[in-house]
C-alpha cells in the first residue's frame, strides 16, 4: 500500500526503464520497493531502489514479488497526469497491481489494474565495489556529450584522470573528444557552468556502447545530476539519485553496463 | 577491435 504525491515521478522511473527491460519483479518491503533486471542480451543491468520516505504513505507488511511487463505499466502510468497522487495496492491473492490517481483538486478519480505475472527472475549479486573514479556531472551535459558522439561513432572512450574527464569517440567520418575540466568554473551559485566533479584514485579509460548509454540517458528528468562510477575491469554504474517531493533522497536509479574489451 | 563483454561475466547469480 503506497501513496505518491506525484504520479508523474513513477511514470518517469519507469519510462527510463521500459525500453531497456520487457519485465521484472517489484520486491516489496517495509523499507521500499527494489527492482533489479537485465536486458534481453544480458549487456546492461538496471536497479530501482524506492525507500519509504519517497511516499506519502507506505506500509508492506510481509514482502512481496511483484511480476511487472513493463510496457504494461507504462501504459497504465501513461492515463494519469503527473501532478495526481497514485496510491498502489495489491489484495489477496496478489495477482493484481492497483492504481488509483487522484487529480489534484480531488474532482477526478481513476482507477486501473494491472495484471500481475509469474517471473522466475534471475538474480545477480552485486559486488560492493571501491570505484577508481566518480565523477558527478550535469544529466544534461551527459546527455548530449553521449547523443553527440553517437552521431560520430558506436562506442564511446571514458577517460577520468585528476584534471578532468574526456569521451571520445572514432567512426566512418571522422573522431569527436569532449573533455570537462574537473570543478566547477565561474560562480558556484550558478550550475549551468558546473563542469565535473571528479573523485579519483587511479585514472581509468574504459569503452562503452553508446546505444546504452544513451538509454539510460532518459533517466535525466529524475535529477540534476547523474554519477558515473568507473573502475578497472568493472562495469560502469550510472546513477541516477531519486528526490521525493521535500527534495530529500528518497532512493536511486542505477545502470550498469558492461565494457567493451579487446578482442 | 573491441568485443562487447556481457554483465555475467562481472556479477554472478546470487
Amino acid at each position: 500500500n503506497a501513496l505518491i504525491k506525484q504520479a508523474g515521478l513513477l511514470k518517469k522511473i519507469i519510462d527510463a526503464i521500459k525500453d531497456l527491460i520487457d519485465e521484472a519483479t517489484l520486491d516489496c518491503d517495509n523499507d521500499g520497493i527494489y527492482l533489479q533486471a537485465m536486458d534481453s542480451s544480458h549487456v546492461s543491468l538496471v536497479t530501482f531502489y524506492l525507500k519509504k520516505n519517497l511516499f506519502e504513505k507506505y506500509s508492506c507488511n510481509r514482502n512481496l514479488s511483484l511480476g511487472i511487463n513493463m510496457t504494461s505499466i507504462a501504459k497504465i502510468l501513461k492515463c494519469g497526469m503527473s501532478d495526481d497522487t497514485l496510491l498502489l495496492e495489491t489484495n489477496n491473492p496478489i495477482d493484481i497491481l492497483s492504481f488509483k490517481f487522484e487529480s489534484r483538486r480531488g474532482h477526478k478519480l481513476s482507477q486501473f489494474q494491472l495484471r500481475l505475472m509469474n517471473l522466475e527472475m534471475e538474480r545477480l549479486s552485486i559486488p560492493d565495489t571501491e570505484y577508481s573514479c566518480i565523477i558527478e556531472m550535469m544529466c544534461s551535459e551527459f546527455s548530449k556529450v553521449c547523443h553527440d558522439l553517437a552521431t560520430i561513432g558506436d562506442s564511446m572512450t571514458i577517460t577520468c584522470t585528476k584534471k578532468n574527464v574526456t569521451f571520445d569517440t572514432t567512426g566512418d567520418l571522422g573522431t569527436g573528444i569532449v573533455s570537462l575540466k574537473q570543478g566547477v568554473v565561474g560562480s558556484e551559485n550558478d550550475e549551468n557552468v558546473y563542469a565535473a566533479s571528479i573523485k579519483i584514485v587511479k585514472p581509468v579509460s574504459l569503452s562503452f556502447s553508446l546505444r546504452y548509454l544513451i538509454y539510460f540517458t532518459k533517466a535525466s528528468s529524475l535529477s540534476n545530476k547523474v554519477i558515473l562510477h568507473m573502475g578497472e575491469e568493472v562495469p560502469l554504474m550510472v546513477e541516477y539519485k531519486i528526490f521525493n517531493t521535500y527534495e530529500e533522497e528518497a532512493g536511486y536509479l542505477r545502470y550498469f553496463l558492461a565494457p567493451k574489451v579487446n578482442e | 577491435p573491441k568485443h562487447q563483454s556481457t554483465l555475467t561475466s562481472f556479477f554472478k547469480k546470487a
